[in-house]
């Protein structure tokens, strides 16, 4: 699981059965206790359906009850949407574009708001193969007792922030964006977390891609269940460079590590809300927004992962003030 | 912290986005607070600190290590949110531009 703050933004990504939502009140009130942050601009909650819906929690036992807890806080302006096949690996997304406590809600400057230009991609990989599977348990010789995905490790002779080193270097994973800076960790008797900040890039990036970013990496390796997800926010260039790859490559790159047998990818671009972006601006965002969604596009082709896997879908939605790529892909056999 | 049976993969994302504050905004049209997320203006140096042992750096106006927004938040605020949320601390990286917390579970 991970948490990532930024002076206006927070994400919370949390695996397991883990009472996500129900830290979204407390977050409210921490940002305006400490920072004077009245007004939630844009709030999304999503997720992957469950391998094991029953052992939820509180408002996550259920789909509607989370969209009726997020409803609960934001009223019933906000979307829930289900993307994807519902007999498979179907993908469920909310989202509330508000500002809460509208009364004293100050205009947003035009180019506050290009700052909050977004791109997000995850990749939601499952089924991986054994030889994907396997860098991702602890030596034997290291383990300690216990079933399940991963427990902090205390009996362990190899520490957690080591072994999660270990796995980094031994997989490539450091090397995903060089001159990242890494923190990973490697559970007890299995499982992997790690994060990652990105720079806002030396004098070899290109400066079509100014800005740094995240990327968050989480894996539970045992057969029957395995499952590894890659976000990433750090904006890319459209051809691979030293320092960043390009989108094709670096969805290739992650499938290439994790070996999953069946993935998801989803692409979010932030467009000018309809309702907030005066025209002079509105046309420099939706001409980024627009050549990201239709690079995204082109990217989830049918021959993105090469022969060995197929394209199952590949859907566009298009939101007020998010645009959206999502595609799943199976491998062959 | 362990997890008995089948652990869950996939994961719940929440992904908040505020406003700036009234403090933030600019006095006169035309000028920018600057404060946004994927601005550059906090060029602290990337650094790592394990476990526990992250202090609050308040906010220094002016100073170059200033944090800003939901940065300045310390560290043991952010956890006592996330034992509602059933999630510990592990370890902590701080970007030019963000604070990444990675969590057990």
């Amino acid at each position: 699981s991970s948490l990532f703050v930024a002076p206006h933004l927070l994400i919370l990504k949390t695996c397991g059965t883990t009472l996500n939502l129900l830290g979204l009140h407390r977050i409210i009130e921490i940002a305006r206790e400490y920072c004077g942050l009245t007004n939630i601009w844009r709030c999304f909650y999503s997720r992957k359906s469950f391998f094991f819906p029953d052992r939820q929690q509180g408002p996550h036992k259920d789909w509607r009850d989370e969209v009726k807890f997020l409803d609960g806080i934001f009223g019933t302006a906000g979307s829930a949407y289900t993307v994807g096949p519902m007999n498979r690996d179907h993908w469920l997304l909310s989202f509330n574009l508000s500002l809460l406590h509208v009364p004293s809600s100050p205009t947003i400057s035009s180019k506050t708001r290009l700052r909050y230009h977004d791109t997000t991609l995850e990749i939601l990989m499952s089924h991986l193969s054994p030889a994907g599977r396997a860098p991702f348990f602890l030596p034997e010789e290291s383990s300690g007792s216990g079933v399940g995905g991963g427990s902090v490790a205390s009996s362990s002779s190899v520490g957690g922030h080591e072994l999660g080193r270990r796995i980094s270097s031994e997989l490539g994973i450091d090397g995903i964006f060089p001159g990242a800076k890494l923190d990973s960790f490697g559970f007890d008797p299995c499982g992997y977390s790690a994060n990652a900040v990105v720079g806002t890039g030396g004098p070899s990036t290109s400066p079509e891609v100014p800005g740094g970013g995240y990327f968050t990496i989480h894996v539970t390796p045992e057969e029957g269940w395995s499952y590894a997800s890659f976000e990433c926010n750090v904006p890319l260039p459209n051809k691979s460079t030293d320092d960043r790859p390009d989108l094709s490559s670096l969805i290739q790159n992650v499938v290439s590590i994790f070996q999953p047998n069946r993935l998801s990818i989803t692409l979010f671009v932030s467009t000018p809300s309809s309702a907030s972006v005066p025209n002079g601006d509105a046309s420099t965002v939706l001409t980024a927004a627009s050549e990201a969604e239709n690079q995204a596009w082109r990217s989830f082709g049918a021959d993105l992962l090469g022969a060995d896997f197929v394209r199952k879908d590949r859907i566009g939605y298009e939101f007020d003030g998010y645009d959206l790529v999502f595609a799943c892909f199976e491998k062959r056999g | 912290l362990s997890s008995p049976g089948p652990f869950e993969g996939p994961e719940k994302l929440l992904e908040v986005w505020f406003a700036p504050s009234p403090e933030e905004l600019p006095l006169s049209q035309g000028h920018d607070a600057g404060n946004g997320a994927g601005s550059s203006s906090s060029a602290t140096a990337a650094t790592t600190v394990n476990g526990s042992g992250r202090s609050y750096r308040g906010p220094t106006p002016g100073g170059q290590g200033e944090l800003k927004g939901l940065r300045r938040v310390p560290r043991e605020v952010w956890e006592e949110m996330l034992d509602i949320v059933k999630c510990k601390v592990l370890s902590v990286v701080e970007g030019e531009e963000i604070d990444a917390y990675l969590l057990s579970e």
